[in-house]
């Protein structure tokens, strides 16, 4: 048998399940607690892969991505690739709870964040820049190209296509690990 | 990445994600954390599951819709994600993935592939009484 409420959430992110189970104990939704409990590894910068400051992308930026779904409505509320913009998931509250869509992306999320209230800023942190200055110290390895020119396992780009290699796809796969993950 | 489950005191389910994807990625890529079925899907006649790993791989097989979907078969949350997992793992044996899931009576599981010494997930619901860490080995 089960037993309500519950919360439980990928790795042991602890403060995240505290948060939200105590949004949930003191009368909050289930969509209050997600918010809660996905805000908190965002303030938290939980393992650098939530929120501001973390996982830096080719150019040195951090983009974040959040989403919401509500069990009754069945409504979704998301953002991808949202820039300068620390709140992911309260802005992905707000495109369920103010819009009829379910995804916004890019700049056009980070418009739709500051028409909602939320600051626009900067939300690089001496981590994620020193993390992309060794990458780029590194000759940017570890990277996710392949079938281009320069070899990307030896170079940075910028990159231009050659003919594909089945032999030289997918290789770097395990680059994916405990502290680096979507 | 984290990944959320949620059932309120009225059975209300919800799931979430929140990530910055994977570092040194292209500019632009986004991984399977924002897409509904893949980073998180919930059903409210079923139960929810959210997702975390490889988001490049993982959005390939909509794993969280695909243990909810298990779910409303009859199995177990802990066996839908195992069979979630399975399927990225005859695609993709090298990839790294997870998975938890519960159903809306507040049964949970987890699975995983290639993560060492096991995936760590945080759980908690009056039984358990505190924010308890639990490890599943992977596939």
């Amino acid at each position: 048998r089960g037993i309500l409420p519950l919360v439980i959430n990928t790795w042991n992110f602890s403060n995240a399940t505290l948060n939200a189970w105590t949004t949930l104990s003191s009368g909050g939704s289930a969509v209050d607690a997600i918010v809660s409990g996905c805000s908190t590894c965002e303030r938290e910068q939980c393992d650098h892969t939530v929120g501001w400051g973390g996982s830096p992308d080719e150019n040195g930026e951090s983009t974040l991505d959040a989403m919401i779904m509500d069990g009754p409505s069945h409504k979704v509320g998301a953002v991808a690739g949202m820039r300068r913009v620390k709140d992911a998931i309260s802005v992905a509250r707000k495109v369920l709870d103010n819009t009829q869509h379910s995804l916004l992306v890019g700049d056009f999320a980070t418009e739709f964040a500051v028409q909602m209230g939320f600051k626009e800023e900067n939300i690089s942190s001496d981590w994620s820049l020193k993390t992309w200055e060794d990458w780029k110290a590194n000759k940017c390895q570890p990277n996710y190209w392949q079938n281009v020119e320069p070899n990307p396992r030896e170079n940075c780009g910028p990159y231009k296509p050659v003919k594909r290699d089945a032999k030289n796809e997918n290789i770097n796969r395990n680059l994916v690990n405990y502290e680096n993950h979507d | 990445t984290i990944g959320m489950v949620a059932i309120d005191r009225n059975g209300s389910l919800a799931v979430g994600t929140s990530t910055n994807g994977l570092r040194h990625k292209i500019p632009g890529r986004v991984g399977d954390s924002p897409i509904p079925g893949s980073g998180a899907y919930v059903d409210q006649d079923v139960g929810g599951a959210a997702a975390t790993g490889d988001g490049d791989i993982i959005m390939r097989f909509l794993p969280s819709y695909q243990a909810v979907e298990n779910m409303r078969q009859g199995m177990s949350p802990k066996t839908a994600a195992n069979e979630a997992i399975a399927r990225i793992v005859k695609k993709y044996p090298k990839a790294m993935a997870a998975i938890v899931a519960a159903d809306n009576a507040g049964r949970y599981g987890a699975a995983c592939i290639n993560i060492e010494g096991g995936f760590p997930y945080s759980v908690v619901n009056p039984k358990l009484g505190n924010v308890t860490a639990e490890r599943v080995d992977c596939l």
